[in-house]
């Protein structure tokens, strides 16, 4: 029965988009839709670049944890040469 | 909106980033 | 059992293909017809781009907070082993009647920014 509920939450899905591409269809003709849609075109630019600056913020953050996990490898060697003085 | 979770994000990795340089400044003072 | 089991599964596979078709026909004819003169991108290809960006979107997401806490981890371990460090030394220096080299002005910024 999983199965079968696999296949009919596929079919459903489909069924949406298809649903969602058919209120597309008017998009090209009403102005009112054709602004909203080429707004939605200019966001999709604007959210694509700051995905971008995330990208690079985050590649940022990774190399940062390497430094860290450096700086306490560093550290960890300082503490057992006092353990050893001790 | 999308747009604005993701300048959140943005705005909030700039902000851990200057924390972390001025951490590992201090740990490196402490260090010498 | 078995042919009505077989006869079900063909009518899923048709409705399958049927829905498909009508996918990629709804979705030319949209293209043929949005006016492609006005530089524009059609409705079909911003929708798969809008998705596209929220999938990206989540995977940095992920990605972020995977770092975050990793972050974290690290800058703990970081404060617990200096504390560590700096404590044991105290000890030694007193043990040895060592002069004790009250920290510097910059020292304890660094230590008390650490806190």
């Amino acid at each position: 029965s999983s199965e079968l509920e696999q296949l009919c939450s596929l079919i459903n899905k489909k069924i949406g988009n298809i649903e969602k591409t058919l209120s597309l269809r008017n998009c090209g003709q009403e102005p009112i839709l054709k602004n909203t849609l080429n707004k939605i075109g200019e966001d999709i630019i604007v959210v694509n670049e700051l995905l971008n600056q995330l990208e690079l913020e985050i590649e940022y953050q990774e190399q940062t944890n390497s430094s860290l996990k450096e700086l306490f490898a560093t550290l960890e060697e300082d503490y057992k040469d006092v353990e050893h003085l001790k | 909106t999308l747009k604005d979770d993701v300048s959140v994000l943005v705005d909030k990795a700039c902000v851990t980033s200057r924390e972390n340089s001025g951490f590992m400044k201090a740990a490196k003072v402490l260090m010498e | 059992m078995e042919a009505e089991v077989d006869k079900l599964e063909l009518m899923f596979q048709k409705a399958d293909s049927d829905l498909d078709y009508i996918q990629c026909r709804l979705e030319y004819e949209i293209k043929t017809n949005y006016p492609a003169s006005t530089g524009k991108k059609n409705p079909v290809t911003l929708l798969k781009e809008l998705s596209a960006i929220k999938s990206r979107y989540q995977t940095l997401h992920v990605r972020f907070k995977s770092v975050a806490v990793e972050q974290k981890e690290t800058k703990t371990r970081i404060c617990a082993i200096l504390n560590n460090t700096v404590t044991m030394i105290q000890e030694l220096q007193k043990q040895t009647d060592l002069e004790m080299s009250p920290l510097s002005k910059e020292e304890e910024i660094a230590a008390e920014q650490l806190k």
